[in-house]
């Protein structure tokens, strides 16, 4: 089954599946211990190691292996991960499980533009006021009538001494925005990259440490992105290219790392995200086989009732006009012949004498004829005239 | 009745030597 177009063949909107984005993907970690190596942490020993790649291995597993920061003795007590999630994702939660006392304070960001900028999604403190300049949120979810990043109670920790970060982008959304007709919607769910800001520990040490540090630090396992890799509904999966980068499987003739665009040929009308009701295929110019390439016209398609824009560009084959459906000067249709044909369009071959010009009727193929002439081409005197020696009059009555 | 084609070989070019065709 093609989940982007139906039994018979139409266009159909289509999403990849749901999956955690950030798996495999590696981690920056603005801190990591073990360099230099204490007791508890050595970077170099695999078995002693705590790096942040364990944030993002396959997860899962009872006694999961953890990153952990530096000790952190003083003030800035700040730890940032951030997760290049490759391309644009379409994000439904963001989790961060942790091995030792969750934060006390912690802001979650996205960013749309591979790192470059970067924009909040939520915050999580007991303390949103000192900590935020935020109030904490209410049970009725955001007070404007878009999505915004709002201040969440700080994860509880759970009595095996770890804890759970959670994120929904439904937090931070007002009740009844459609993703398929709301573009707010889309761009507060859409993001390259994750960042996860830990900003104040809640208590000292790891309780399953035995060393029992004094110093804080931050340890954590399983950070999950759920999202669906971002294809504007014209794809159902996403492969990775050539190059190694990660790209929708583009349908309905779009391409791009999203299928943010109509492929050069495929410009009737424009491109638009595909929803649940309607595919929005981008639709391949008409061009009757004559051009290869063509660009959309805004003018002409509000002309056509927002049907087609679509202009050819190059007509070949003698052809001409928007769609290449007709012959250009000094040739003409041949009746006997598809449209799409390569030689659908002859030469007029207009006599060089007999004809008063070398352009011939577009659909009949009939030459002007001087006085006296006859013929599709004007090559022969009509009846009651005989061919004279004067190029200008070359046929002239018979005496 | 079927007219023969025009014979280019009749026509005096002599006074019309700028409207001669290339052949």
């Amino acid at each position: 089954a093609d989940p982007c177009h139906d039994e018979g063949g139409a266009p159909r909107g289509c999403v990849p599946g749901l999956v955690n984005a950030a798996l495999g993907r590696e981690v920056l970690a603005s801190s990591t211990c073990g360099r230099p190596a204490t007791r508890s942490c050595d970077a170099s020993d695999p078995r002693r190691a705590h790096p942040a790649t364990l944030l993002t291995s396959a997860a899962g597993t009872a006694n999961p292996l953890c990153w952990r920061s530096d000790l952190l003795h003083r003030a800035p007590l700040n730890v940032t991960l951030t997760v290049p999630l490759g391309k644009a994702f379409e994000l439904v939660f963001v989790s961060l499980r942790f091995c030792s006392a969750p934060p006390a304070s912690a802001a979650l960001l996205k960013s749309q533009d591979h790192g470059r900028s970067w924009t909040p999604l939520g915050f999580f403190s007991s303390h949103c006021g000192p900590d935020y300049g935020r109030l904490p949120v209410s049970d009725d979810g955001p007070a404007g009538p878009g999505p915004e990043a709002l201040c969440f109670p700080a994860p509880q920790a759970q009595p095996d001494g770890g804890g759970l970060l959670a994120f929904s982008v439904q937090d931070g959304s007002p009740p009844g925005l459609d993703l398929d007709s709301s573009p707010v919607l889309q761009d507060w769910v859409t993001a390259t990259d994750i960042r996860i800001l830990l900003t104040r520990p809640a208590i000292l040490g790891d309780t399953r440490d035995s060393e029992a540090p004094v110093p804080y630090f931050y340890s954590a396992t399983e950070l999950q992105v759920g999202g669906r890799c971002k294809c504007n509904g014209h794809a159902s999966r996403c492969l990775l290219d050539t190059q190694g980068h990660l790209i929708c499987d583009c349908q309905h003739g779009t391409e791009g790392p999203d299928c943010g665009r109509c492929k050069p040929f495929y410009c009737d009308r424009p491109w638009q995200r595909a929803t649940v009701r309607e595919a929005h295929a981008c639709l391949a110019c008409s061009c009757n086989g004559h051009a290869r390439r063509c660009r959309f016209n805004m003018e002409l398609y509000r002309l056509s009732g927002r049907r087609s824009g679509g202009v050819c560009l190059n007509c070949r084959h003698n052809t001409a006009g928007r769609h290449c459906h007709y012959c250009r000067e000094g040739f003409y249709r041949d009746p006997g012949r598809a449209l799409s044909d390569r030689r659908a369009c002859r030469a007029c071959d207009c006599h060089p004498v007999g004809a008063a010009g070398k352009t011939c009727n577009q659909t009949t193929g009939q030459c002007p004829c001087k006085d006296g002439v006859t013929g599709l081409t004007c090559n022969r005197c009509a009846p009651g005239f005989q061919q004279s020696r004067s190029p200008v009059a070359p046929c002239v009555k018979t005496p | 009745e079927v007219m023969p084609t025009l014979d280019m070989a009749l026509f005096d070019w002599t006074d019309y030597e700028d409207l001669k065709p290339e052949v």
